[in-house]
This record gives structure tokens, C-alpha cells and sequence, in this order.
């Protein structure tokens, strides 16, 4: 702990101490799957990250959840990458998964181009665990010279040089192919399918065939949905939903409803 | 057309899915404090169902699982291009009268890969790596042994999921595997690319994992292997998801780890399309600043 504050120096906050028992009962330790401390988790997430955001680009929000005041605008948010995590199988709130939506518009032309040829890996590897091997060696006596007294980036290779300015934005930042689009948050149920389930045994149905009967899957909601749906996934997109969701208690109200998969969980 | 002659019909859609955590001991009728796994239950919500009770604190049963993937299957197998695999294929080690041995996580982590195999592949193809639906997975801390530990390869373990994942890791990436259990896939070949990343070597809770600025340190030659993939990626100018179980929040990963690695997304954002990421079974997203790394990564050299 003590190495991990020296290293981030005054950049590390002990606000973000919260995150720590959240983290740890989230299933990383013997713990299992029940949900400890999952709301002041989000809470947590809120103030860290999308109040920090909201405060960052000066906005604020009116009673109704649109924007007021703009000193600074978003952007195309490229200083920020999204970090997307996914609702679990395992019932530690309702089981859940994803069907991600991505743009592939023109990319039958671009594969009949003459231009475009597919290459190999096989040279790629093997000169990949030569310069591995390279990097990894040990010190000697000038390389550590080398780095005490030049810049580290320079040195350090697991850092990696700025992207070069001449290089446009990709999919998650501007629309283009690949670009994400859009989800489907599924869900199943698990009360109703209970309730189901008996009931198709009450009717008289087998074990198994009760259970094809109850057991199904269902669209939670999707990632265009009110009330805060997003017109697409691009980082901006979520740059703006923080936003809203740093001082709108209703959204969030809504959106920690679906980060527990439509459970009434609360801490 | 693709261009070693085969085709594909691509859906501009993919399937992501995390942390299924069957339990072969998870026993329908038992005590939800008892892990569901043996006692009487004292009340209604303790009762261990089929497919199991929101927020009791059980794995899933084997029904759930089953029958989670059976509807996959049946609804949306043929309206995918690929599939993203975040890990934790295994119940969680809580139960003092059963313990989790390295075997049973291997065994079952085996079976659940033979079952998305057969989900997903050819079924008219005898190329056991002819996937109609390409799958791309990731080790959670569940599914190694001793728990949440994780070494540098080549190991008896690496080798061992090697084993298990062979159909899913393109052959000439094998011996990188090896070193470094990360790996991708090109899903749409010279276009498009799935990062499978060992976050467990940049993870807080791996006893072998002390910060990401040393050598020896297997967070150190993890984002080493990354930057050389990315820059590759780059200059074939292809896109690429960024995959793995734990999230690369600054709660999760060491010292710099989590600040380098918030740089590299970054820093290559002209190709990374986004981090799809499992184990804190919460629906959520955070953004992460790039600013603030790079701050923090020259304030501390």
C-alpha cells in the first residue's frame, strides 16, 4: 500500500478508500457471490469519476437533467478511455449478459479492394520473442545510467510514446466502421422464473420439461432506451451520461436499478 | 470473401459474457447459508431454487449454466460474429468442508471450454478451429489455483489452459501464450482484433504481482507484449477490444499498473474500439483520464 501511494505520489486519493471492502467482497477474495457494499460502490464511482468530470467541464444540471451553465465542452472525449463492465451470470443479482451492436457499413468494399491483403503472424512472433528477450535482459551498468539521467519515457518501454497528431481518432471516438452502436442488456428473471417453473409442475409438466418452459431470458433494456438513452456508444457519448448522472438523482436512481440487473438491492 | 477463400456472414453484433460460475456441488432444496451446497433451509429466501435466487450469495447451479447457454444457443448463436469470455468458470473456494482443489478448477474450466467449442464451432467442418462464431477467452482469479495467484509461464498451469483453450489461440501465437497467457484473435481477419489480456498479472490481490516498473515483474512484460501487439495492429491499420476479467480500475492493479496501462488505451486510441472487462458483477461503465495517468506516471520516476 505504502509503495503504491509513493508511486502515485498526491495523485492517489483516500477517498477512493471506500472501493477497497467494495472490491474485496466482490467475489476477488473467499468471499462468494453476495453482494456487500455494491451501492457505496457506485456511489463511490459517482463521485470519483462522474462528479469529478461534470465538475471538470463546468457543467451543470437543472431540476429536469439538462445541461445549464457549459464553461468547457466535452469534446470528442479523447483524454478518456471507457472502462465497460459487465453484469455477471452467476446470480449475485440477476444472471445478465451483453449483445454489443458495432457498425460494419462498407466493409464488403473494403475487402474487394485490390488493396487490401491479409498478412501472417508467423514472422510478427518470432521477431516478437527476440525483442522481448532483448528488452528484458538485465541491467548493465550504462543502461541504468541510461535511465537514471534521461527521460524515463524514453526507457521505459511499458510506457508508451503520445499518439502521433498526424493519426486520426478511431471507432470509439468518431463514428466510423467498428464503431459501437449500440447494446441489448439481457436478463433473466429469477423470481418469475420460479414462479414459472412451479407453476409448469403444478400443470403436471416433467422436471425438464418445466424448466424449458420457464427458464428464458429477456431484454432488460437497451443502451438507446429512456430515460437517458444514448444515440450511440462512442466515448462521448459516455463523457455526457456522466454528466447527467453526477447531478441528476433520478437517472441515477434508473441506472444503479440496472448496474444491480433490476434487483431491489441495496446496501 | 475473405481472403483465404472462405466467407463469412458477419451481423455487426457480438455477444459478451462474464463470470458463469457453475457449481457441480450446488444442490437444489438447500440452505442458501450453507452455500446451497448442503443444511435444511430456515426460510424462504435461503432456499436453494433450480436456477437459483438473486443476491443469496450461491453459485450458479449447473441448471443455470446449462440452460443459460442452451439460450444462447437457440437465440442468438446465429445472429453473432463472435463472442467475448471474461472468465470465472468456477465456484468461488468459500466452503470450509470443500475446498477447491487445482484439478476441479482445471476439470471444469475444460468442460466449459468443450462446450462453447461445440456451440460455436463448424459443426460441418472436421478443423476442430473452424469456428462459425469466434471466441475469445480470459482466465478469472477464480480459475487458478491457489487463488488469484498467477505466474509468469511457461508453467504447468499455462500449458494446462493452453490444453484447454488450444481451438480458441491461433497456433503461431502459442509460444507467446506460453510466457504470458494473453493472446488475440483477428474476427475479422487484417480488419478487426480481440485483445485477450492476463489482467490477473497486473491484479492487487496476485501475491506475485508488486507494481509494473520492474523486469521480473509480470505486469512489466505483459504491457511490453501489448505495446508491440498494439503498435503492429497499428501499423496494419486494424481495430481492436481490449478484453479481460478484472477491470483495470485503480482499485484492482498495482502501483503503475494501472496507470501505464490507462495510457496505452489511450495513447492508441486511434485503433482501441474499448475495455470489455467481468469479476465486479455490476452493470457500470467508468471512464478513465489520460491526463491524470500520464501525471501520475512522471510524477513518480
Amino acid at each position: 500500500k505504502a509503495s503504491g501511494k509513493a508511486l502515485v505520489g498526491d495523485t492517489a486519493d483516500d477517498s477512493l478508500g471506500v472501493l477497497d471492502s467494495a472490491v474485496e467482497a466482490s467475489g476477488l477474495r473467499i468471499m462468494g457471490a453476495k453482494p456487500v457494499n455494491k451501492e457505496a460502490y457506485m456511489n463511490t464511482v459517482r463521485e470519483m469519476y462522474y462528479k469529478k468530470i461534470a465538475s471538470r467541464l463546468g457543467v451543470r444540471m437543472n431540476k429536469k437533467g439538462k445541461k445549464g451553465r457549459t464553461d468547457r465542452k466535452s469534446g470528442n472525449g479523447d483524454r478518456y478511455s471507457i472502462v465497460n463492465v459487465a453484469g455477471s451470470v452467476i446470480p449475485t443479482f440477476n444472471p445478465a449478459f451483453r449483445v454489443w451492436e458495432y457498425n460494419i457499413s462498407g466493409l464488403d468494399v473494403e475487402y474487394q479492394s485490390k488493396d487490401f491483403q491479409s498478412q501472417g503472424w508467423g514472422a510478427f512472433f518470432e521477431e516478437l520473442e527476440i525483442k522481448m528477450e532483448r528488452d528484458l535482459q538485465e541491467d548493465n551498468i550504462f543502461s541504468g545510467w541510461r535511465r537514471t539521467f534521461s527521460d524515463s519515457r524514453r526507457t521505459d518501454k511499458t510506457i508508451p510514446r503520445k499518439m502521433p497528431s498526424d493519426l486520426a481518432l478511431g471507432p470509439a471516438y468518431t463514428p466510423q466502421l467498428f464503431s459501437p452502436t449500440r447494446f441489448i442488456q439481457y436478463y433473466a428473471d429469477l423470481a418469475s422464473i420460479e414462479k414459472k417453473y412451479k407453476k409448469a409442475l403444478k400443470n403436471g409438466l416433467g422436471e425438464e420439461e418445466a424448466a424449458v418452459e420457464a427458464f428464458s431470458y429477456g431484454i432488460e433494456y437497451c443502451s438507446d432506451d429512456q430515460p437517458y438513452a444514448m444515440k450511440s456508444l462512442l466515448t462521448k457519448d459516455y463523457i455526457d451520461l456522466a454528466v447527467k448522472l453526477a447531478d441528476n438523482d433520478k437517472l441515477w436512481e434508473k441506472f444503479t436499478e440496472r448496474a444491480f440487473i433490476s434487483t431491489d438491492y441495496t446496501d | 470473401h475473405l481472403p483465404n477463400g472462405k466467407s463469412k456472414t458477419l451481423h455487426g453484433r457480438f455477444l459478451h459474457i462474464t463470470d458463469i460460475h457453475p457449481d457441480p456441488l450446488y444442490e437444489v432444496g438447500s440452505s442458501a447459508s450453507e452455500m446451497c451446497h448442503r443444511g435444511k433451509p430456515d426460510r424462504k429466501n435461503d432456499f436453494a431454487t433450480k436456477f437459483g435466487v438473486a443476491m443469496n450469495g450461491c453459485d450458479s447451479s449447473m441448471e443455470l449454466m446449462e440452460h443459460t447457454l442452451k439460450w444462447i444457443y437457440d437465440n442468438l448463436r446465429d445472429e453473432i460474429d463472435f463472442v467475448v469470455w471474461t472468465g470465472d468458470n468456477i465456484r468461488h473456494d468459500n466452503d470450509r468442508k470443500n475446498p477447491r482443489t487445482e484439478s476441479q478448477i482445471f476439470d471444469l474450466n475444460a468442460q466449459m471450454a468443450q462446450k462453447f467449442e461445440k456451440m460455436f464451432r463448424n459443426p460441418n467442418s472436421i478443423d476442430p478451429r473452424n469456428f462459425d462464431v469466434d471466441v475469445v477467452p480470459s482466465l478469472g482469479n477464480n480459475d487458478v489455483f491457489p487463488h488469484n495467484l498467477f505466474s509468469l509461464g511457461p508453467t504447468l498451469q499455462t500449458r494446462e489452459i493452453y490444453n484447454m483453450w488450444g481451438n480458441f489461440i491461433p497456433q503461431e501465437q502459442q509460444r507467446a501464450f506460453a510466457r504470458g497467457t494473453s493472446f488475440f484473435v483477428e474476427v475479422i481477419p487484417g480488419k478487426l482484433a480481440i485483445l485477450s489480456i492476463q489482467t490477473l498479472y497486473l491484479y492487487k490481490a496476485n501475491p506475485l504481482v508488486d507494481t509494473c516498473d520492474s523486469k521480473k515483474e509480470p505486469g512489466y512484460q505483459l504491457l511490453l507484449w501489448l505495446g508491440y501487439v498494439l503498435e503492429e495492429l497499428r501499423s496494419r491499420n486494424m481495430k481492436v477490444w481490449l478484453t479481460g476479467h478484472v477491470p483495470p480500475l485503480e482499485k484492482n492493479y498495482d502501483g503503475n499498473c494501472f496507470h501505464k496501462f490507462t495510457l496505452w488505451t489511450n495513447e492508441y486510441r486511434d485503433i482501441i474500439i474499448g475495455g470489455l472487462y467481468g469479476h465486479m458483477n455490476m452493470d457500470h461503465f467508468v471512464p478513465v483520464d489520460r491526463k491524470r495517468s500520464w501525471k501520475a506516471v512522471t510524477g513518480s520516476k
